[in-house]
């Protein structure tokens, strides 16, 4: 099973 | 003041088909140096970022840089009002809530404007660091368009594998599963024919196909695309917009749980 990983997790908010 | 005047106002037309789907609204910003977007879609796992360099557009007036807020639904319902072979310019007062697109037809014997309603959009800025890839392919823009639409009929996720021998793109669903090897064929013809695939290490990435698909959207925007990956870091899904910048679309991969 795979789970969708969010952006924030590699980008930091600005 | 800012007016920005694109001869080849068909760009902007092709650029708002190609993000619409993914971004409901969204900030345009306008400096000096360009006019650019930056947007993640409501699930925050897909990002797009847009930028048109000021040197490729006929006249760029900025006075001082500008965050707009529009409905990308709006805006391309309007822009569907310009003809391809239109001249787009764009015009806002520094402090005003509205944007006026102008299209004048190639022998200036039409000229229309339509004035849209700014809005004001909270989003979230990502700082997006340049990064190396441990590899990245490019190939012809329909060419990965076909792949990701046929693979989307099988299955809802793609593997991208890059090794030396080529790029795989596989898939598996409730009727089977499906492969489709890439191999560089930089010895074509047509520049914009070839596969290159440069691998400093391989890489292999799981992503949501319904993703792919929508970036797919691009491909009217230039001949090949991009597909840069490493295993830290989402992948960059790349559209050079000819002379005056590009449309990259980053995507986080999925992973086993």
């Amino acid at each position: 099973i795979f789970i969708q990983v969010y952006l924030a997790v590699y980008f930091a908010t600005l | 003041m800012l007016e920005l005047r694109l001869v080849q106002g068909s760009l902007l037309k092709k650029v708002l088909e190609a993000i619409k789907d993914l971004v409901t609204d969204a900030n345009f910003d306008c400096s000096t140096s360009g006019f650019s977007l930056q947007a993640m879609d409501s699930s925050h796992v897909a990002l797009v970022a847009l930028l048109l360099r000021s040197d490729g557009f006929e006249h760029f007036r900025c006075d001082r840089s500008l965050s707009m807020g529009m409905n990308l639904n709006h805006v391309s319902k309007l822009l569907k009002c310009a003809s391809n072979d239109d001249i787009i310019t764009i015009k806002a007062d520094d402090d005003a809530d509205t944007v006026t697109f102008m299209f004048e037809s190639p022998r200036q014997d039409k000229i229309a404007d339509f004035e849209m309603k700014l809005m004001d959009i909270k989003s979230e800025h990502l700082g997006i660091p340049e990064a190396e890839y441990q590899s990245i392919v490019k190939m012809p823009s329909q060419e990965f368009a076909r792949i990701c639409k046929d693979l989307s009929s099988i299955g809802d996720t793609v593997v991208i594998s890059v090794t030396k021998e080529g790029v795989k793109f596989s898939t598996r669903g409730d009727i089977g599963s499906a492969n489709i090897v890439c191999r560089q064929n930089s010895t074509v013809d047509k520049p914009e024919e070839a596969t290159t695939i440069q691998m400093k290490e391989p890489v292999s990435l799981t992503f949501a196909l319904r993703y792919m698909n929508s970036f797919t959207k691009a491909t009217p925007l230039s001949s090949s695309v991009s597909i840069s990956m490493s295993s830290d870091l989402p992948v960059v899904v790349e559209y050079k917009i000819a002379e005056m910048g590009y449309l990259r679309y980053y995507l986080a991969p999925k992973i086993e749980d």
